[in-house]
């Protein structure tokens, strides 16, 4: 499974439709504080099955749909798309048979989110599980968002220990 | 399920000595299961010294020694299973200009080895000027962001405006 | 005691929504007591927007917006009753450049202000250039610390070497 | 009450006598990780009464005298001293007639450790109520150690309500 692209619509601060390359190597995202980069990173989380709202820095999943700004009104949809390669055929389930996959995840506010893939509506746990194989995933250890690694180091062994079943 | 975790405990700790000692230059440190005989009661403790420096427990050291002795089990953990993509949000906030140089050396060694995609978001100058390629986030239009593929002029010059 | 929290903390939320406004270079914040009618026993909520953003609640803002808001409300307590010295270890380390120019103005004013001394330990270059005096702390010896008095070009080498 | 210098004997990274001098403005601390900032900014705090060896990022309060290191054996005494100047005249308790003041805190290692001012030994309360009445001390807002911005913006309101209770 190879990560392509990530489109982002309505997400957070990124209102207009907005296309993230990702190619081989070393990606760099910089800008100022409060620009919109965690965004980016909680996009792509949300996107892979990412199911609490806290997680996303908000009190319900609606807060992750562009909530207005100056002159725009707020919007009432959201959608994040990831676009993936299959160059191995190495998939589970009836996706295996495409060349390339894009993942999608959209939400409506106050009426509830719904996952895509190639268009075909799915339920939340095959995206998991898609993921999931790829040792990957909204909670695999390779997203490590803003503050996760205090996290770590002001972990109670108990817990530290639980992170260090993920590899199991 | 014990042995597992067992198997998991062992292989993470190999990865995180070494990727200590690559973080580090040298020092020496190693994971323990504690406080209990059942590992999967136990907890997991980090000892640690970096080169030149007494055998500690994680809390004695810095901060900057802290997040990178936090990397190197992070990509212990990584390494036992690598996924196509990896994201890192600022992990480098804490770290000297010698140690992001060290910390860049390794994930660009992780990039070629296990082909994983990286996405590194970061404010270092040191980190962007080793990217392959930078994309610049702005908001010309105040609350709603934007995306541009910029060099490490531009870049540097995003950091310093808002 | 109920009485002189909430003089306590009219006078802090003065002071927090002038300093936000200082820091951010305008915008909105306020400080709010909730869950429970009497002081004593409330929580305390932080509300703000940095300029041309709505109104949220702390944990939805960016880490340096969090960080900028968070030094708002530390020297909106400190403003109720100065003290003679104040110490920063590494308050800047989130902080893009912009925000570490004005997080030295402020430091800057209130140094003339109160009369208060500032010790500041930093990594940040910008951080360094606004310091009257500067402290290199190294290790020639490893595991023993030295203290040396440097300019800003030795202050910037010993950043990037250890 | 004002601050002259700070010196240091066998305070953990500290081993040789060091001093810092305090000055008038802005004074700056630089260096790279683990080499021994934060461990100035905690000779500080526990010079002034601090009473918690967690807080100190210790196990117990013998973790802060020089634990040895390469060639150097392990010291049994750690010393830390304020230098204070009192051109006001206005603190409280006998040693207002001073104009200089040096407060310092020793530590002798599985024996407990002295509080000093001017040489004369007092009670660790002597030395808090000193600082505290002139709106300073090792748990004042003023002395802000790594990590607690971070701890103050994900503290629970009702955590954060006690920090207000500081300026009450
Ligand atoms: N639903 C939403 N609609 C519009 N804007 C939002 C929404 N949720 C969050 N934001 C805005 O997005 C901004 C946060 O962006 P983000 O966390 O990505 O910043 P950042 O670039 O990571 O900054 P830093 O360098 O400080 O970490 C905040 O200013 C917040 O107001
Ligand atoms: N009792 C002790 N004896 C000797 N060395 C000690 C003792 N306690 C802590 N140290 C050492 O002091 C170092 C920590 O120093 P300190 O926390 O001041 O670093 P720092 O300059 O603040 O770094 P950073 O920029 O990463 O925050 C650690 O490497 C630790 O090993
Ligand atoms: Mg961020
Ligand atoms: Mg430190």
């Amino acid at each position: 499974l190879t990560f392509r692209k990530l489109r982002l619509t309505g997400f957070k601060s990124f209102v207009e439709p907005t296309d993230l390359p990702i190619d081989r190597g070393l990606t760099g995202v910089v800008g100022p504080n409060g620009c919109g980069k965690s965004n980016l990173v909680e996009a792509l989380r949300w996107a892979m099955g990412e199911t609490s709202a806290k997680r996303m820095r908000g009190g319900g999943m609606d807060d992750i749909i562009f909530a207005g700004s100056g002159a725009r009104p707020r919007r009432d949809f959201a959608e994040v798309a990831i676009f993936l390669d299959n160059p191995a055929r190495d998939i589970p389930g009836p996706f295996n048979t495409y060349d390339e996959l894009v993942v999608s995840r959209s939400i409506t506010r106050d009426s509830g989110t719904a996952y895509r893939i190639n268009g075909t509506e799915v339920r939340a746990r095959d995206v998991g599980t898609l993921f999931a194989d790829s040792a990957t995933g909204s909670q695999s250890p390779s997203i490590v968002r803003q503050g996760r690694i205090s996290e770590i180091i002001s972990a109670k062994p108990i817990e530290r220990r639980r992170f260090l079943e993920e590899a199991a | 399920g014990r042995r597992r975790l067992l198997e998991a405990f062992t292989q993470v700790n190999d990865n995180f000595t070494s990727l200590f000692q690559r973080l580090f230059g040298g020092g020496e440190a190693s994971l323990k299961l504690i406080e209990s005989e059942d590992p999967l009661q136990a907890g997991l403790e980090i000892l640690a010294s970096p080169p030149g420096k007494r055998l500690q427990s994680l809390s004695l050291l810095s901060g900057g020694e802290q997040s990178l002795t936090a990397l190197a089990l992070l990509f212990a953990v990584f390494l036992t299973n690598p996924a196509p993509i990896c994201v890192l949000d600022e992990v480098d906030a804490p770290l000297d200009d010698i140690n992001v140089h060290r910390f860049c050396d390794l994930v660009e060694e992780l990039a070629k080895r296990s082909e994983t995609r990286f996405l590194i978001v970061t404010h270092h100058r040191h980190t962007m000027a080793r990217m392959d390629r930078l994309f610049g986030v702005t908001m010309p239009e105040r609350g709603v962001s934007r995306l541009v593929s910029v060099d490490l002029a531009r870049a540097e010059q995003l950091r310093e405006t808002a």
